[in-house]
């Protein structure tokens, strides 16, 4: 089938957008596991749960969605050191 | 912020590499003036050493660097790293040499970013205030501004408390001006309510010309995010004040420095070829404030927030025997007081003469 180029780039982008955010939240909003809590479910957050998490600490629009804005600011140059928990 | 930080206040750090983007002298001096950011604000004094562990290991690396578990990420992205407190990596800072690192406004600053790192080395996490020198995100502001915001200085003084102010330590700032001295000149001079504020490089009086006693303080004890130097002061009809340095200017309420500040002075309706402003008061009679330039002045009209037409005028034709550049000027029980170097004029408004002169520092009782 002919390949749609406009669609086509529009999925890479989609697709960079998603790593961009995975990587960002692995990066700065994974919780280290509560040692307590090892051996029962320990508290994985879904990613809409971190999104929103960093949307708050931003001051954006809570929405749990890589909507722009937030994109925005996960592009912006950065220190490395997490947002949540135990930085060490 | 990470209790309990270090369990001392004398630390030790070691640039164990330096990066090819800066003469090694420019990385040197950048390290030790961001140290001083927050050793003007905690007991916490910083000694550089050259070999062997110290407290604070500094170093520049790319991707996956030494044993540190974090790896960088090429250019932009992340810019450096820290941790906290602590034996082994506690303390350390690293920057990613795949950023381009500089000493002003292009590539990243490394004197603002190592300032942001040593924060986190000290024991703070990142704040969300966006004025905070600890925001996450990178953020260029002129380093002659103390880079630290109420909220960084309140999470390091949680920590480490505050610079010792005991009187029979030597002084925080060796080369403070003596209040009674001969040659005592002022930057700017201000009334706040019932007080009258002097304001002399990083130091400000507060004065209650009731009662004798004088109080110096930190500028940045008060206003952080304020410059030292300030070069003109008023305070208007709405219990406002507003300083004055270069072509900015700052709002302040109480002790917040407003928002959105500091703007440029042509929002105020300057032209674009007045680049600092000598003095400035406010005349609660009239509600007119005066802003001194050289030998002339600008009249603003504070309720309808605008430069009045006519101006400026020739300061001498208006204020009889006040002819030449002022430093400083305020309002006190309606008369007006002109300072210049170390003399100053007091001045009625009305009467449109000079009354007596006296000393710039004769509100001190010295």
């Amino acid at each position: 089938l002919p390949v749609d180029p406009e669609k086509d780039n529009k999925e890479d982008a989609n697709r960079e957008d998603a790593k961009l955010v995975q990587d960002y939240l692995n990066k700065f909003y994974v919780v280290e596991p509560d040692p307590n809590l090892l051996g029962w479910k320990t508290n994985v957050e879904s990613t809409a749960e971190k999104l929103q998490k960093m949307q708050q600490f931003f001051g954006l629009k809570v929405t749990g969605k890589p909507d722009n804005e937030t994109l925005e600011m996960m592009k912006k140059p950065r220190c490395g050191v997490p947002d949540v928990g135990l930085y060490g | 912020f990470t209790l309990p930080g270090w369990k001392k206040n004398k630390l030790t750090y070691r640039i164990v590499n330096h990066t090819p983007d800066m003469s090694k002298e420019d990385v040197d001096k950048e390290i030790q003036k961001a140290f001083k950011v927050w050793s003007a604000v905690t007991p916490l004094i910083f000694t550089r050493i050259h070999k062997g562990i110290a407290d604070i290991m500094i170093a520049f690396g790319t991707k996956a660097h030494g044993h540190c578990p974090r790896y960088f990420d090429g250019p932009l992205g992340v810019l450096a790293h820290a941790f906290p407190p602590g034996s082994g990596l506690g303390g350390d800072v690293h920057f990613d040499e795949d950023e381009d690192w500089t000493t002003g406004s292009t590539g990243f600053n490394l004197f603002l970013v190592a300032a942001h790192e040593f924060g986190h080395a000290l024991g703070l996490s990142h704040s969300n205030d966006q004025r905070a020198l600890m925001f996450p995100n990178y953020a260029y502001i002129s380093p002659s501004e103390f880079p630290l915001s109420p909220d960084d200085i309140s999470g390091i003084q949680s920590i480490y408390g505050s610079p010792p102010n005991t009187p029979d330590k030597k002084p925080a700032t060796p080369n403070s001006p003596k209040t009674c001295g001969s040659q005592m000149s002022f930057d700017a001079i201000t009334t706040l309510r019932r007080e009258v504020i002097f304001l002399k490089g990083r130091h400000l009086w507060r004065v209650y010309p009731d009662n004798s006693e004088a109080e110096r303080e930190l500028i940045s004890a008060f206003w952080p995010t304020l410059p030292p130097a300030i070069e003109a002061a008023y305070e208007n009809m709405k219990d406002q004040i507003l300083f004055f340095k270069g072509n900015k200017f700052w709002v302040i309420n109480g002790y917040q420095v407003l928002s959105g500040y500091p703007k440029n002075i042509n929002t105020l309706g300057f032209p674009k070829g007045v680049k600092k402003i000598d003095a400035a008061v406010c005349n609660k009679n009239t509600g007119k404030t005066d802003f001194f330039i050289g030998d002339k002045y600008w009249r603003f009209d504070e309720n309808s927030q605008s430069m009045e037409k006519g101006y400026p005028r020739l300061t001498a034709n208006d204020f009889p025997g006040i002819s030449q550049r002022i430093d400083a000027v305020f309002q006190q029980k309606g008369l007006f007081y002109f300072s210049q170097g170390t003399k100053q004029w007091e001045f009625d408004p009305i009467a449109k003469k000079v009354i007596r002169e006296i000393k710039s520092n004769s509100w001190f009782n010295c």
